[in-house]
């Protein structure tokens, strides 16, 4: 049934309205609010089979850390996501819906002030960098986030339909952060 | 000397005109060095057609309607300000020209393909005009016979001639919305067999080529009259109480960025493909340090 809640929005939404955005504004805030419901409630489902997968891998200990529930960040495209810029360590699943392997930059909004190491699930560190979020980001009416820095990483070769993990840890460490942080330049034009 | 961006020896070059902070050109890092290539891209906007759509000379520019006032669109600003960040991953360049209209180019390590991301808004209209904005591309040297080709939902690529239709006698009373027409994912320009380029978009938006070597894609818009086909209302989204803002991301693809492995075709079809089916990012917190996570 909440799968249905998504079909019966995106059936609704072939409407040529809801496609091009060609209605009345409270009928065009009427869709948005049938597809977020549907997007939201199709996202549980994908929660409960992380979780399936979690316990599969878990093995007899059971799901790992079976309190701690995936969550999606819809804001990221305006650097917003409430779980990464308030917890000291956590991991990114990134699942390819491909038929074929492809790599990703991920891009996990962040507070300034640390450092942060990402570990893939086979222990080995990987090359991340600290990019700033633009000032005109920043400034998005209704963005309400503390992240002024995006983490940047590579997610390398995310194997078909399938998905690879990573831990981020937060760090203290100053030279790790310096070695972390992009090099900024404002270029004063005509110079 | 202009601005020089690159990712070490892997990746796109990018350079930037020293006075506007303006794109200049881009090229792709080759062991042998790097071929630049003259491109420039900014945004410009179109004033609204304001009208009571008493008579068809009227006609608003609305939801349904997009008829600029007008057959040129003025540049938001003549210059961005520009702020570099560069690092082993990606190189990008933030570039603002005015608080409501800015983007970052984007450069991965090894990833031919410059990436755009917009952000415009809220478009201000206290000056009573409504405003519809673009970001146009233009590769100033190549001649494209006024020809350009848009795609059909990621498929078949139609061929688009300027102020033409292949099957009746165009009489074209707009110049502009005339030409415009749908870009599910990509619009392609070809100057000849070594020059085609492509400029890829993260959701259907209108396009066109106005003139040789032109891309255009319109962005976001902000009207003030409603166009007498049934919405009842001005296209006018406010969020906040301001106009609404929008972000989102352009891909820009030439033929040069092509190789053995992967001809223009593939590259901008695997790009498609890749941006209409991206990765699902999920965050789960954990108290577990990472050697005992994994």
């Amino acid at each position: 049934p909440r799968l249905e809640r998504l079909k019966e929005a995106m059936g609704v939404l072939q409407h040529h309205d809801a496609v091009s955005g060609t209605a009345k504004q409270h009928v065009t805030n009427d869709y948005s609010e049938r597809l977020s419901q549907g997007v939201t409630e199709s996202f549980q489902m994908v929660v409960e089979a992380y979780s399936k997968l979690n316990a599969v891998e878990g093995g007899d200990e059971g799901p790992l850390e079976a309190t701690a529930m995936p969550v999606f960040c819809p804001l990221l495209n305006v650097s917003s996501c409430p779980l990464t810029e308030a917890s000291e360590a956590f991991t990114v699943t990134t699942y390819n819906p491909l038929a074929r392997p492809r790599s990703f930059p991920v891009r996990v909004p962040v507070p300034s002030g640390a450092g942060y190491k990402v570990t893939d699930d086979q222990g080995h560190a990987i090359v991340s960098q600290l990019v700033p979020v633009p000032d005109a980001v920043l400034r998005v009416p209704g963005r309400n986030s503390t992240a002024t820095l995006e983490l940047v990483f590579l997610a390398e070769d995310i194997p078909p339909l399938g998905f690879l993990q990573f831990h981020v840890q937060k760090t203290a460490n100053l030279p790790f952060q310096k070695e972390q942080m992009s090099q900024i330049f404002r270029p004063q034009r005509g110079l | 000397k202009d601005i020089e961006v690159n990712l070490g020896n892997q990746g796109l070059a990018v350079s930037l005109d020293k006075d506007t902070g303006l794109l200049k050109s881009i090229g792709v890092v080759r062991p042998d060095g790097i071929t630049m290539i003259k491109v420039n891209q900014t945004y410009m906007w179109y004033a609204g057609m304001s009208g009571n759509n008493s008579q068809e000379e009227f006609r608003a520019s609305g939801a349904y309607i997009f008829r600029p006032d007008g057959a040129h669109a003025q540049p938001v600003a003549a210059a961005a300000n520009v702020t570099i960040v560069q690092g082993p991953l990606v190189a990008e360049i933030h570039q603002e020209w005015t608080p409501w209209v800015s983007q970052v180019i984007r450069a991965y390590k090894e990833e031919l393909t410059l990436e755009m991301e917009w952000l415009v808004g809220p478009i201000p209209v206290k000056d009573g005009i409504g405003k519809e904005i673009v970001s146009r591309v233009i590769w100033p040297d190549i001649s494209t016979n006024g020809t350009f080709y848009t795609d059909a939902n990621g498929r078949e690529m139609l061929k688009r001639v300027k102020n033409y239709r292949p099957t009746w006698q165009l009489h074209n009373a707009e110049p502009v919305a005339g030409n415009y027409y749908p870009v599910n994912s990509r619009l392609v320009v070809s100057g000849g067999p070594d020059f085609q380029a492509a400029l890829m978009n993260d959701r259907s938006q209108g396009g066109t080529s106005l003139d040789d070597g032109h891309m255009e894609l319109m962005l976001h818009r902000r009207l003030l009259h409603d166009d007498a086909f049934g919405v009842g209302e001005p296209l006018n989204e406010t969020a906040f109480g301001e106009g609404l803002v929008a972000r989102g991301k352009l891909y820009l693809l030439h033929s040069d960025f092509a190789n053995d492995d992967c001809d223009f075709g593939c590259l901008h079809r695997s790009l498609g493909e890749k941006v209409m089916l991206e990765p699902v990012i999920s965050f789960t917190p954990t108290t577990k340090p990472a050697h005992a996570w994994r």
